[in-house]
């Protein structure tokens, strides 16, 4: 489908894509840690969308089997949502992950 | 105002309460948090109550000058939101306000 193919164009062209939305602590939390290590996420927020928002958020959910925000792409590979990116930040794997994708 | 008694007879006749969102995971981390202490907190679901939601949420800014979800109340006291909470608790602070408030 045509956003299905946005997402896809969407999440290769940029390091790091989070799907989110205003009011979520969870996302803000997730956008923190991006900035805290020097990256700045591109940040589409799906309540600023209008119609087009719960649209999205289905196709997301069926591209990545995740209905929920915030939902975080780093590099085009999804990694899942804040408690996700928080581990795997904790496990030392986050950087090395955006480092690599960055040589690209 | 009525729904001003009606909170604050609420939060005086219950051990905790919180106000809450069901989509919301600062929320289902506070509920979640009161329960491994082995209290079972009064969830209001804010976005359970058709319009009297957000009218809830305004009269609880101007009670509490917080106007974000989860609201929390321990023994008839506000406590903040989420961040509050765990950090109340991580001081060691958040069950002695809780076997006090019970033994009232
Ligand atoms: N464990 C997940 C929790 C994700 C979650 O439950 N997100 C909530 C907001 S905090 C959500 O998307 N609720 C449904 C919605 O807003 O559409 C994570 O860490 O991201
Ligand atoms: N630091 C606060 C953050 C509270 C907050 O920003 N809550 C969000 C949801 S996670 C909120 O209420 N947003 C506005 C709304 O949903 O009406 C806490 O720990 O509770
Ligand atoms: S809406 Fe509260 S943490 Fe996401």
């Amino acid at each position: 489908s045509r956003m299905e193919e946005s997402i896809k164009r969407t999440v290769t062209e940029n390091l790091v894509v989070v799907y989110s939305k205003t009011w979520c602590s969870y996302c803000t939390e997730v956008k923190t840690l991006f900035k805290r290590l020097g990256v700045e996420p591109l940040v589409i927020e799906l309540d600023e969308l209008g119609p087009q928002g719960p649209q999205l958020q289905k196709v997301l959910e069926r591209l990545t089997k995740q209905h929920t925000v915030p939902n975080v792409f780093v590099g085009g590979k999804h990694i899942g949502g804040c408690t996700d990116t928080v581990k795997l930040n904790r496990k030392g794997e986050l950087e090395p992950m955006l480092a690599e994708a960055k040589g690209k």
